[in-house]
């Protein structure tokens, strides 16, 4: 092969050791180390660099693009949509977007669709406070779809930029809770055809290779367009979001760094890649 | 299906009075990729594997089994043993006895403070919760929630968890309560501050046990969170939750690995019900897919 002077095993160990902890796996890194291996001498660019530079450019490759989320705001409201498995940042992100938008001169309400959890609702309504938003609810307990519904019609009616949708966390082996989610997409579909114009899986940077059957099956049921990566503040480095764009074309639209409101930043595939290799 | 795996990979072994190295070697280099994509970490799954290396190597092969049954057998009960043993009672001291629930953000200690709480009810103690997370907003209105579904008491509303637990202690010893299980908030294991609050909660409360709760679907940080609450903590037990859904839970070997504590229980769901004490043979099975 090309280049296999370059390589060595311990230099292919190395690296095959800092993808897997990054939680990029096993298949998808050896996938990478052989692409990396055969395009070893075969351009120009690429010839100077080392393998680990290599690996640089290729992640930065994959992971960039335009984001998730061009917030177009070119409906009225703009509709997001989060969704995840239980305990992952959901409605702490909410409230994170509200400011985010809100320092951008776009006004946000809330929808407390999570009516199941002990809380869930008192929680929200302190971020939405946090986002300057107002929120919509009803009773514990009441139908996801008909506050989504009730939500939407009053930021139609009040006229807020934006309409963001908390969800109640849930594992996506559980089908009538997959089921829910669809509901909940169906109502927003028939309010506007082409809502919600944001459906974004938020993801706990710590998961491991479970990252790719979420991915999955929020986007059978609730047909995800990107995700938010949460938690980056800590040690885990997300590494499952190269999978899941390499095989479901999921970008990332932000990252969360904290528990403050403004804990949130715009995706950067460089400064991304440049932590999953650190 | 692992024996099917195996059967393929070793389908050579027939006839040979013992496991040879190659076979072996070539063996575990297949159960390492199952591990790893099973979550277990890069340290954990090397230290499983040279255990199982060396075990495997010393054994004759037996006729009445294939030996990719052979070697799948090996693997299954190493895994269970590294596991850990039968499931370990929860400690107590002296009533009302105090049990601290700590981790990172959003792994379930709440939920399971109450589920604990629950099951320890049903084993005939009379236990208190204490709303030691002053900080997550309507955390302590969270875990009061539970406490009426539960019928158990709830104590909150001081400024630092500290005072909670006192005011908890107070409460417990009038009211004739025999344990109090503490909720904290989460933090991160690289957030000295906060790292330094729970040091400083389990100095004060000196509680006999102290659980680790994780996430069921952690990946490969499970070793790095879990050793640096191990380092700044006396950690007796751990916890993995989630588990209902279908990650293949390979966090439980990494933990286990690291602390070399046993894991004391499973959830299992998000109602209190849903707590199941820890069963390794069990835990092994899933991991190996
Ligand atoms: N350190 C850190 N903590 C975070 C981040 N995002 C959320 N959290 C914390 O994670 C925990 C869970 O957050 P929630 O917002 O309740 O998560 P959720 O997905 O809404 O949870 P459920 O609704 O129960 O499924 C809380 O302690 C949050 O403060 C982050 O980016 N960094
Ligand atoms: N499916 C499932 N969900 C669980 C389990 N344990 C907890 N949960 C859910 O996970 C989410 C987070 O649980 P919490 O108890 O709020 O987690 P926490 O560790 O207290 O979160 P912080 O205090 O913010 O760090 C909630 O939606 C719970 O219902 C479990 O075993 N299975
Ligand atoms: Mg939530
Ligand atoms: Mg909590």
């Amino acid at each position: 092969l090309l280049g296999l002077s370059r390589w060595d095993a311990a230099e292919y160990e190395q690296l095959e050791e800092i993808l897997i902890s990054a939680d990029i796996g096993y298949d998808t890194t050896q996938q990478l180390l052989k692409t990396l291996m055969e395009t070893a001498g075969a351009n120009e660019i690429g010839a100077n660099l080392s393998p680990g530079e290599r690996l640089r450019l290729e992640l930065n490759r994959l992971l960039d693009g335009d984001g998730a989320s061009p917030h177009r705001f070119s409906a009225a409201p703009w509709v997001i949509l989060l969704v995840g498995v239980n305990g992952s940042g959901k409605t702490t992100t909410v409230g994170k977007l509200a400011y985010y938008f809100f320092q951008q001169g776009k006004r946000s309400a809330v929808a407390a669709a999570d009516t199941f959890r002990a809380a869930a609702i008192e929680q929200l309504e302190v971020w939405a406070g946090r986002g300057r938003a107002r929120v919509i609810r009803q009773a514990q307990g009441a139908d996801p779809a008909a506050v989504v519904f009730d939500a939407y019609n009053s930021v139609k009616a009040r006229g807020e930029d934006v309409l963001i949708v908390d969800t109640a966390g849930r594992l996506q082996a559980k089908q009538n809770l997959m089921e829910e989610l669809a509901k909940i997409r169906r109502v927003l579909n028939r309010l506007d055809a082409s809502a919600p114009h944001e459906a974004l899986l938020v993801l706990d940077a710590t998961t491991g290779q479970n990252g790719l059957s979420q991915a999955a099956g929020f986007l059978r049921s609730a047909s995800i367009t990107g995700l938010i990566v949460t938690k980056l503040d800590g040690t885990a480095r997300g590494g499952i979001v190269v999978p899941i764009r390499r095989q479901l074309e999921l970008p990332i639209a932000f990252i969360g760094l904290g528990e403050a409101v403004d804990d949130l930043q715009p995706f950067d595939a460089k400064v991304y890649v440049d932590a999953l290799l650190a | 299906e692992l024996t099917e795996k195996f059967e393929r990979f070793v389908r050579n072994l027939k006839g040979q009075g013992k496991l040879s190295e190659a076979n072996v070697r070539d063996t575990v280099r297949e159960v390492r990729r199952i591990l790893l994509e099973a979550d277990v970490s890069l340290p954990a799954a090397k230290s499983f594997i040279d255990a199982v290396t060396t075990k495997a190597l010393g054994q004759q092969v037996l006729t009445s089994i294939t030996p990719g049954q052979q070697m799948v057998k090996v693997i299954y009960d190493e895994l269970a043993q590294f596991l850990g043993g039968a499931s370990e009672p929860v400690r107590f001291g002296k009533s009302p006895s105090p049990i601290l629930l700590v981790g990172l953000n959003g792994v379930g200690k709440t939920t399971t403070t109450a589920k604990l709480a629950l099951y320890l009810r049903k084993k005939g103690r009379k236990p208190l919760m204490a709303a030691g997370d002053v900080r997550r907003p309507a955390a302590a209105e969270q875990l009061e929630i539970l406490g009426k579904q539960l019928g158990i008491p709830v104590v909150r509303g001081e400024s630092s968890p500290i005072k909670i637990f006192e005011k908890g202690y107070e409460f417990a010893r009038r009211e004739g309560l025999d344990c109090i299980l503490v909720d904290t908030a989460g933090r991160q294991h690289i957030d000295d501050e906060l790292m330094q609050e729970l040091s400083e909660l389990q100095a004060f409360v000196k509680p006999p046990e102290t659980l680790l709760v994780v996430d069921g679907m952690t990946g490969q940080d499970a070793v790095k969170s879990a050793q640096a609450f191990s380092a700044r903590l006396e950690i007796t037990g751990l916890i993995l939750t989630k588990l209902d859904g279908d990650a293949r839970g390979g966090a439980a070997l990494s933990v286990r690995y690291i602390t070399g504590k046993p894991i004391k229980f499973i959830g299992v769901g998000e109602k209190t019900a849903d707590l199941e004490a820890f069963h390794p043979d069990r835990l092994a099975g899933r991991i190996l897919g």
